[in-house]
């Protein structure tokens, strides 16, 4: 099961979902792995042990046509990681939008899944940006988690993110499952009640029930290197992204 | 006086701060012009009558180079937008990196200074994603407002946009004059003060002394169309924006 973590308004709770998701998953049993799809190497930094050579990162894989399997390195708690470099942003002007290279992830996650060194659940962090990366991660993965952050610029956002996905519809030729994922709720603000009934009133069963509050040991974890769990495992944060993992589950979306 | 808004990591507090420093600067008795250089269109959103054919918007520019002075769209209370619009997320592919591409809104910019319709401050919106936009802007641009959200990723994300930068020089022939401004602060967390700390150290009188708190007016008011003074004046929002322009004033950064 390949999930990506995709929505072009930045700041949302791309990076922190993939990392708190995966450690709820590690938590539960798995062993997943991760993949830093952007350029700014949030995750990786996170991880704290990325390669400062590119041919070791992700770039290798688009460049130098290294293997997936080649570039994955171990993370303590979690599974697994194929880091990003900075070089990765060269990807969208070196190979154009052609379907061989949009197609490139999928084909080598396929390979990847077909080895020893398989994983049952992937889940993909995405930048802020539909270029060449980002449709990379959508045309391989099996669900889209869409993180919005309770504030009208983001909901703005996850509409037009629904546009942008009925527009690739036709050249996937598949509709991409997918699941709003709220974040940065505040109790305290009417504004977040505000988006949050605004999002159900326009996808529905499609918005994840659970929600992921704002709390600041999620805010916090990066600075340890580690996820919630790992920094404060008795947290609210901690709490929501557990229960996420088991709302996915139940519904087949996370093995 | 143009002032380029950019950070590559997203929701930082981009658009909130180009919208809200404009409307302080017309508080103030200015009239300052606001670019939307991001596809994603937030600003425009904001401001409620972009239009919906993208030869009347920055795309235009680039794509018909049309004027920038015929673009030119009031915002009553503000003073005047030039409005983006999806398409502009091509300008990456079809245009190449070469330097007249990378020139384009610095010469339709003076072009449009020597006309009856110059303002003496442009703000430009960016894009989180360093491609021919963000670079257009920076180009274009006598001071880079780097906002800075008070997290550590965005932190990590502003020293690395120092390197960016740095990369840049030898190409623009000067080094970008710039200001770092801290956002969504919050006192009751210790990370902002370990952020502000953090960034002052790094920077010096680089960071603008003043902050701009967490404020609900502030991520309120993109919901009514207007800004933050219009929707809640006496918010601490509203004073903080105050305060920016008139720091920036005091250094000749605003006129
Ligand atoms: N549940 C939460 N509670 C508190 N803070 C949060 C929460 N989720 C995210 N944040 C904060 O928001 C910031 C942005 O989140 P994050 O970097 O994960 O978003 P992103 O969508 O990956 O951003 P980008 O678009 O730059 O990749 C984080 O640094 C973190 O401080
Ligand atoms: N001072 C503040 N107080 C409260 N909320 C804020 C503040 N500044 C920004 N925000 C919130 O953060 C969200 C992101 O801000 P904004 O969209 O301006 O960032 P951005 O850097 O322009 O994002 P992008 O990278 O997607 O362009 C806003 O929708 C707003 O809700
Ligand atoms: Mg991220
Ligand atoms: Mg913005």
């Amino acid at each position: 099961m390949r999930i990506a973590v995709f929505n072009q308004k930045g700041g949302v709770g791309k990076t922190t979902t993939t990392l708190n998701l995966g450690a709820a998953i590690a938590r539960d049993g798995g062993s997943p792995l991760l993949l830093d799809l952007d350029p700014q190497c949030h995750l990786s930094a996170i991880h704290g042990l990325a390669p400062t050579d590119s041919s070791h990162s992700l770039f290798g894989f688009y460049q130098d046509s290294r293997t997936l399997e080649e570039l994955t390195i171990p993370w303590e708690g979690i599974g697994r990681l194929i880091p990003s470099h900075q070089q990765l942003i060269k990807v969208d002007s070196i190979f154009g939008k052609g379907p061989a290279i949009l197609n490139k992830l999928r084909l080598g996650l396929e390979t990847l899944e077909g080895s020893s060194a398989a994983s049952s659940m992937t889940l993909i962090d995405c930048c802020p940006y539909i270029g060449v990366l980002a449709l990379n991660a959508i045309f391989a993965c099996d669900l889209l988690l869409i993180p919005v952050a309770t504030d009208y610029l983001s909901l703005q956002a996850a509409e037009r993110m629904t546009q942008t996905l009925a527009i690739l519809e036709p050249v996937l030729k598949r509709r991409v499952p997918r699941r709003y994922l709220l974040t940065r709720f505040d109790r305290r603000r009417r504004m977040s009640e505000d988006v949050q009934n605004r999002l159900r009133t326009l996808y529905g069963d499609e918005v994840c029930a659970t929600v992921i509050g704002e709390n600041v040991s999620v805010a916090e974890s990066p600075a340890f290197n580690c996820d919630v769990f790992t920094h404060n495992t008795s947290s609210n944060g901690a709490r929501d992204y557990a229960e996420l993992r088991h709302e996915l589950a139940s519904q087949g979306l996370v093995s």
